[in-house]
């Protein structure tokens, strides 16, 4: 209908400008200059019918489209402002504090010390418990949650390149998420390239390879009498809300060994957030911690959001993350830490902090 | 901010015998709310 219009538009102006006076076949002639501007208004119009009609689908298959980055520049000073204004307003401190944990369901009672001493909101986000409060499952045949959260996902991995499900459709590889020094990606893209190669390995033959990936990861747990190894690999993946207790405690006794920092972006990691970013958890900032436990190999990757400031880590309080500098490149190399020159790495038992996420 | 962890755990030793009781299993299920020493898996020695 738009080039209709301007079609007819375009005919009424030769009529005024030449038509009235010259041969009546005139009319029809377009100058150059009037049909470019056609064709561009009609490949304008084209393609913003076409990002409609992909935008519809999209909603109709349950993605919500991602937020505009001007919104989110302005949620962000906004953000920032209301934090600089109520650090300042002593009196305010228990009401906002009150306030946030209503809002998202945060059990005061916890908090190891009165709202009115939380110097800030992000003293307050990351606040401790009193004594107690997280007793620890003292069997030590389980494997105990890190953090308070929402169980998203879990699983057990037991192929080559092993993904890990984000939301229907979405989904990225544990070698992506852990790095590309891992102990077992390292030995994965081996094997992938083997398979490639080889593509009439039965499926069997595919799943004893990945087992041996796994054993080779932690030689301590590799037995080669039995047919397979004693251990297979799983994950699992907790959300913590913004009223949660944010700290991470050790999920077993552990020797981390090795500490990974990606610096990424920050999107946020809401349900809405899984079913519209692809690749949400590689993208965003995280440290991953890499170890052995009694069982084997074992990572933790704490990933950030938009309302995580930083990553801290209690073994390693040097560490600094979401800096200005570091987000020039979010897709470099992550920034690696061994902590094992002597074999030792850092002793961690069951229930002990580990890294906390800071707000703001 | 989420938590994502990988581990290896033990399994039962053959195909037919997964439902072992030296199998690792999660006690937990999606959507759960769970807290910081909560188990979030459990396996037995045969």
């Amino acid at each position: 209908s738009s080039l209709k219009k301007l079609h007819k538009t375009a005919e009424a102006r030769a009529f005024v400008n030449g038509g009235g006076g010259g041969s009546k076949g005139d009319s029809f002639l377009l100058p150059g200059a009037t049909v470019a501007t056609l064709l561009m208004l009609g490949v304008l119009h084209g393609r913003r019918m076409y990002e409609d009609r992909k935008a519809e689908e999209a909603r109709e298959n349950g993605a919500e489209l991602e937020f505009q980055p001007d919104v989110k520049v302005a949620a962000s000073a906004l953000h920032f402002q209301m934090l600089g204004i109520i650090d300042k307003c002593v009196s305010l401190r228990p009401h906002v504090y009150g306030a946030w944990a209503r809002a998202f369901h945060s059990n005061l009672e916890e908090a190891a010390l009165p709202l009115d001493e939380y110097a800030s909101l992000r003293e307050f986000f990351v606040r401790t418990l009193k004594e107690g409060s997280r007793p620890i499952d003292p069997d030590p045949r389980c494997l105990v949650s890190p953090v308070d959260g929402t169980v998203l996902r879990f699983g057990e991995l037991r192929e080559a390149g092993a993904m890990i499900e984000q939301v229907k459709g979405f989904s990225y590889s544990v070698f992506s998420l852990l790095g590309a020094n891992s102990f077992l990606p390292m030995i994965a893209k081996g094997d992938m390239h083997e398979e490639s190669s080889e593509p009439e390995n039965t499926s069997r033959e595919k799943n004893k390879k990945s087992w041996l990936r796994v054993s080779l990861a932690s030689p301590k747990v590799w037995d080669p009498v039995s047919e397979r190894p004693m251990n297979g690999l799983f994950y699992c993946v907790i959300y913590l809300k913004p009223g949660d207790y944010h700290r991470i405690h050790a999920p077993a006794d552990w020797n981390v060994l090795v500490r990974r920092h990606f610096s990424g972006r920050l999107f946020p990691v809401n349900e809405r957030a899984t079913r519209t970013i692809r690749n949400l958890y590689v993208e965003n900032e995280r440290v991953v911690l890499e170890g052995l436990w009694k069982e084997g190999f074992m990572a933790l990757a704490a990933i950030g959001a938009t309302n995580i400031g930083s990553i801290e880590l209690s073994i390693e309080p040097e560490l600094q993350t979401n800096q200005a500098r570091k987000k020039l490149l979010p897709s470099g190399p992550p920034e690696e830490q061994l902590y094992e020159p002597d074999g030792i790495g850092r002793m961690l038992k069951k229930g002990d902090e580990v890294a906390a996420f800071n707000m703001g | 901010s989420t938590v994502v962890l990988v581990f290896q755990a033990p399994i039962s030793l053959s195909q037919e015998k997964r439902d072992s009781s030296s199998e690792f299993k999660f006690l937990v299920q999606r959507g759960d709310r769970v807290r910081v020493g909560e188990a979030l898996g459990r396996w037995y020695d045969q």
